[in-house]
């Protein structure tokens, strides 16, 4: 464990909270991709089944239990509790085109083919992508709530940080996980427009909105 | 080798 390691992990922990806690506050999902929350829920899922056969620190559980819980609880409040305010017309990325192709590549490029590494594939790969109906839907509306654009920041903060991880055990460890680092690059790329948007937009005090 | 059971990150 190192500072960017734990820097990142408070960041998904930071991530997800703000969007329990609007959820919950406003009573409302508006402007929040149910299917981007239904794919971090998969995403975590598959990752952590290792829960069941190996143990490495009561940290590791604890933040492991939490994604899961959160990220089912998430999609809970989406599709039932508050399904009324959920807005669905404007979540419209096809999944399939990201489950798909992350599924088939996951059998093609891993460490070792068996069923534990291949769904811990699978969700890297996946959640590098996961994120893309949200920034969809907010490309698609125009504009994001602040307490959204917060929530975006902090998640794509988060792989980034794990990058100036990633580079540090290489250094210090002679740790790296070719899968874990591409994808996770890939993963914060994806995020650099919106951060742009964030950062001149957001924190300046205006709402964010795009250029029409 | 990188499997499973030797990762630490979440």
């Amino acid at each position: 464990m190192n500072i960017f390691r734990l820097a990142g992990d408070l960041s998904h922990l930071a991530a997800i909270i703000i969007l329990l806690i609007k959820i919950w506050k406003t009573r409302s999902c508006a402007g929040i991709s149910g299917r981007s929350q239904v794919l971090f829920a998969i995403v975590f899922i598959t990752r952590y089944l290792d829960l069941f056969t190996n143990f490495i620190s009561a940290y590791n559980t604890a933040m492991k239990v939490f994604f899961l819980g959160s990220s089912i609880g998430t999609v809970y409040l989406m599709y039932l509790k508050f399904k009324a305010t959920y807005d669905h017309n404007h979540d419209t990325f096809r999944i399939e085109f990201l489950l798909l192709p992350t599924a088939l590549l996951s059998l093609v490029l891993n460490h070792e083919f068996s069923v534990m590494e291949i769904l811990w594939t699978f969700s890297i790969y996946l959640e590098s992508v996961a994120i893309l109906p949200q920034l969809f839907m907010v490309s698609k509306t125009g504009e994001a709530e602040s307490i959204t654009s917060h929530y975006l920041f902090a998640l794509g903060s988060y792989r980034g940080l794990y990058i100036l991880n990633w580079i540090y055990r290489y250094y210090f460890e002679g740790f790296y996980d070719i899968i874990a680092i591409v994808a996770g690059c890939v993963q914060t790329i994806l995020y650099c427009d919106f951060f742009y948007l964030y950062i001149t937009k957001v924190l300046k005090g205006k709402k964010l909105q795009l250029p029409a | 080798c990188h499997c499973s059971s030797e990762k630490d990150e979440l």
